[in-house]
Order: C-alpha cells, then structure tokens, then sequence
C-alpha cells in the first residue's frame, strides 16, 4: 500500500513537471 | 453576415502553453473516434487513459481488462500506451505492474 502511494507520488511530480 | 473569416487575427490567444492544458477536454466530444484529441495524446493513449480513468476498483485497472476492452489494438500498441502515459504521470502502477490507476481523476 506504501508503494502504490508513492507510485502516485511520482507519476504525480511527473505529470507536474510535463505541465510546467 | 460573415462567418468566422479570421481564424488567428483578432482573437485572444486560448491556449498558450498547448500541453498545459492537459487534462482539459472541453469541447471536444470524447470518447468518439476523434483523430486528434485536444489533449496532446494518441486516440490510443486517450483510450487506454479513459479507461482506468473509469474503472472504479481500487487497485485500478488490471492490463487484461484493458486489453479486452480495447481486443481491437495490439497488444504491444496498448502497453505502448500505458508505458507513455506512466512515464508522463497521467496513470501509475498499483499493487503490481499490471494494475493501473489515473492521477488526474476527478
């Protein structure tokens, strides 16, 4: 379950850093 | 009466940044079979994405649903598709890499 959080985390600091 | 004649002149600029507005699909009837999608993805990305966007189980979509659901695109076309839409952080592996879920679901 910590993982799946953190696999969001990333995929959402990644989608972030595309929309910059 | 003139219809619209000048497309670019005169006209507030929309749309500055083209990828920034991801995510918006205003506008553009989804689901169809539109060509070029306004949010800068595939009609395949927007397929696979639109479907563990709507899948509603917790650990997200299972890559067999999604494969047949979409029983009409290849199979590495779809995992093409989840590799593209992961690395770009629209969706992210859940419990285990065959699973996925949308960020930017609403």
């Amino acid at each position: 379950l910590e993982r799946i959080q953190k696999n969001k985390e990333a995929a959402l600091l990644r989608l972030a850093s595309r929309n910059v | 009466s003139q219809s619209i004649s000048q497309p670019l002149a005169g006209r507030p600029s929309l749309h500055t940044s083209g990828i920034g507005d991801a995510g918006n699909f205003g506008g553009n009837s989804f689901g169809g079979n539109s060509l070029m999608p306004a949010n800068g993805l595939t009609v395949t990305q927007n397929q696979v994405l639109n479907l563990i966007k709507a899948c509603p189980r917790p650990e997200g979509m299972n890559f067999q649903d999604l494969k047949s659901q979409l029983h009409n695109l290849n199979v590495s076309v779809i995992k093409q598709a989840v590799d593209f839409l992961s690395n770009e952080g629209h969706i992210y592996s859940t419990v285990d890499d065959d699973h996925f879920k949308s960020t930017d679901a609403e």
